[in-house]
């Protein structure tokens, strides 16, 4: 059996041993927790404009 | 300590360099200071640490048999002779690797008991954090370390002495000019002429002018009698390679040297001369500890030698046997899968006439087997199967994780559907949600792309990001974005997590075939496993990564799917989120 995650474009930057193993047609073995990723750049930035966005000058 | 007897106390006393502990003392801190613990290492950096000497000295076992002993750091192992049948073996074999700031350092040492006809059987084995091991302070270098038995890590099986310690920096620049000047030496005498000097420099690859190369040889001969010793060869090496880079290519494997600083580049090239020669005690070569326990591989070992700097590793459904990058101890391991379902997997899934086969009448076949083999493991007889499939799997379930003892699983699917106590999986950056985490115990694919994917993994002809979440999930966002792939072996625990924390907005059922989502199969232009297997696809929605599909795929045996959380449930990452179990 088998688990697949499909991220949005440009929302996750995975960590670059596990794309550079998948790079080479290699798996990794992982274990549960084990770190994958952390959230983008780009769509950090995106996030904060939308913050920005909301603020509201008083 | 260690050093070569033919390094002499007065060597040591012209130098004026610091002592030999103190030198490797600051490569370590270099190293630490270079490590961010906060940071993700990657294997983008080429940084050597050191060459290290690992010496598998003897062991203490609890009962007579004829061992071997095997030695595993990255994507290398070696092995010991066979010793004496005895429960005391002494091997005393020596190996050099490699360790690099960012590179393995978790070595493993199993010791297998050898059978003549049969295949040698694991019966303990150990782990060492050589980086830690290097930093302690001890003058003889001996560590004897407890084996510990495959299948219950707690209980230990006998003991081990090794001996490890960092080769000397300067050790290892002499050592290397002593053996450079044996290979050139042509008349033997200990002493290079100017023609044996040429021939040497013309070795490096290193295309410098006759009258820069009489420059050279005139530099190299301090005392001036017409010829190059070892001595004044090694300060040649040491001095002149730091103003200009004299080795350009290793003449062993002819690797380009130029990326690497000096002392890198003499490492690579002491370990090539080495491995080259068949010179290092330890028969090196393999892949995994498995391979090298195999009496078939050990005579092909005698028979060729080969640098480890050019095998062409086969990986996925190449390989004559499947290999994965364990991440934790950067290491390969091989899957254990029976020869015979590897070939009929072949057979069916990489060839158009098993596929045409399959899909006249066996897609139904795999349905009615994986029902039929649900109803069998849901049974009270199946119990009896749980420690079969424990021994079968020995140095690869840890019993001592599991929640319940094994008395408390009635039936093959309570045990295989297994908890595992609590703290057993620690998850990574728990507080911070912008980190995702890993699903499942599994062999993980990942890719940036979906167009990667296919690139380098799913050859499957008609695979599609519509295709596998189904229209009513899939998005342009979704069509365009990262894919990572879990895939469970029999052996693992089937309860799969939450990578993120959200809310579980969504549940899709689609029906389909059951195909084995084994490499072979996904690797098979003929198959499309991923879009035509049975599947539920649930979306979290989440703040810090938008939305996530989560896609449960079951396979042949296994393809029942529970899910233990709602629509609408707020999940935590790393927080369980369900499980696959025998059935149809």
């Amino acid at each position: 059996s088998t688990v697949i995650c499909v991220f949005e474009k440009d929302a996750i930057q995975i960590d670059e041993d596990l794309i550079s193993n998948s790079e080479r047609s290699l798996e990794t073995l992982v274990y549960v927790g084990m770190r994958l990723g952390v959230v983008s750049k780009r769509a950090q930035a995106v996030k904060d404009i939308s913050r920005l966005e909301q603020c509201k000058l008083e | 300590g260690h050093g070569s007897s033919r390094y002499t106390a007065d060597q040591e006393i012209q130098d004026p360099k610091p002592s030999r502990r103190a030198r490797i003392r600051r490569r370590l801190r270099l190293h630490r200071r270079k490590s961010d613990p906060n940071k993700f290492t990657t294997f983008a950096a080429a940084d050597f640490a050191g060459i290290v000497r690992i010496e598998i000295v003897k062991a203490e076992m609890k009962f007579k048999d004829r061992w071997l002993a095997c030695l595993s750091l990255g994507e290398r192992t070696y092995r010991t002779e066979i010793s004496e049948c005895t429960d005391k073996p002494v091997w005393k074999s020596e190996k050099k690797v490699v360790l690099e700031s960012n590179g393995p350092h978790m070595a493993r040492i199993s010791v297998f008991e050898t059978n003549r006809l049969s295949k040698n059987n694991l019966v303990g084995y150990c782990e060492i954090d050589l980086m830690e091991v290097l930093s302690q302070d001890s003058e003889d270098n001996l560590e004897v370390i407890n084996l510990l038995d495959v299948s219950s890590p707690s209980k230990t099986v006998g003991s081990i002495s090794v001996i490890c310690y960092f080769e000397d920096p300067i050790e290892t620049e002499k050592y290397f000019s002593r053996r450079l000047l044996a290979i050139m030496d042509n008349n033997g005498d200990g002493k290079l002429t100017f023609s044996e000097f040429t021939d040497l420099i013309n070795a490096f690859g290193n295309q410098v002018a006759a009258a820069k190369k009489e420059y050279l040889f005139k530099k190299a001969d301090e005392n001036g009698d017409g010829f190059v010793d070892i001595d004044e060869l090694a300060t040649l090496l040491a001095v002149q390679q730091e103003h200009e880079s004299l080795i350009s290519n290793c003449p062993v494997c002819g690797e380009i040297l130029g990326k690497f600083d000096k002392m890198n580049a003499i490492i690579h090239l002491t370990l090539c001369f080495d491995e080259g020669t068949g010179n290092q005690v330890m028969t090196g070569g393999f892949l995994t500890d498995k391979q090298a326990s195999y009496g078939w591989i050990l005579k092909l070992s005698e028979w060729t030698h080969f640098s480890s700097y050019d095998v062409g590793l086969k990986y996925g459904s190449s390989s004559s046997h499947i290999l994965i990058f364990d991440r934790r101890t950067k290491r390969l391991v091989e899957e254990i899968i029976d020869g015979k379902i590897i070939l009929s997997m072949r057979a069916i899934y990489q060839s158009k006439v098993g596929l045409t086969l399959i899909d006249k009448g066996s897609k139904d076949l795999l349905k009615s087997i994986s029902e039929k083999q649900g109803r069998k493991m849901n049974s009270l007889e199946s119990a009896k199967d749980i420690p079969k499939f424990i021994d079968f799997f020995k140095d690869q379930i840890n019993l001592d994780e599991i929640k319940y003892p094994l008395e408390r699983f009635k039936t093959f699917n309570e045990f295989f559907i297994r908890e595992l106590k609590h703290g057993s999986r620690p998850i990574a950056f728990k507080e911070r949600d912008d980190i995702a985490v890993c699903a499942a115990d599994c062999r993980l694919t990942a890719f940036k792309t979906v167009d990667d994917s296919i690139r380098f993994w799913i050859k499957g002809r008609k695979f599609s990001m519509q295709g596998l979440l189904g229209k009513d999930i899939c998005s342009s966002e979704f069509n365009h974005g990262s894919l990572v792939i879990f895939r469970l072996a029999p052996q693992d625990y089937h309860r799969f997590h939450s990578p993120v924390s959200g809310v579980v907005e969504s549940f899709v059922e689609i029906p389909g075939s059951l195909y084995t989502v084994n490499p072979i199969a996904v690797n098979s232009k003929y198959c499309n496993v991923f879009t035509e297997n049975k599947r539920v696809v649930s979306v979290i929605s989440t703040s810090e990564f938008g939305k996530v599909a989560f896609v449960a795929i079951g396979a042949t045996m296994v393809g029942s799917i529970t899910f233990t959380r709602e629509k609408g449930d707020y999940i935590h990452k790393g927080d369980e989120f369900g499980y696959f179990s025998f059935g149809g």
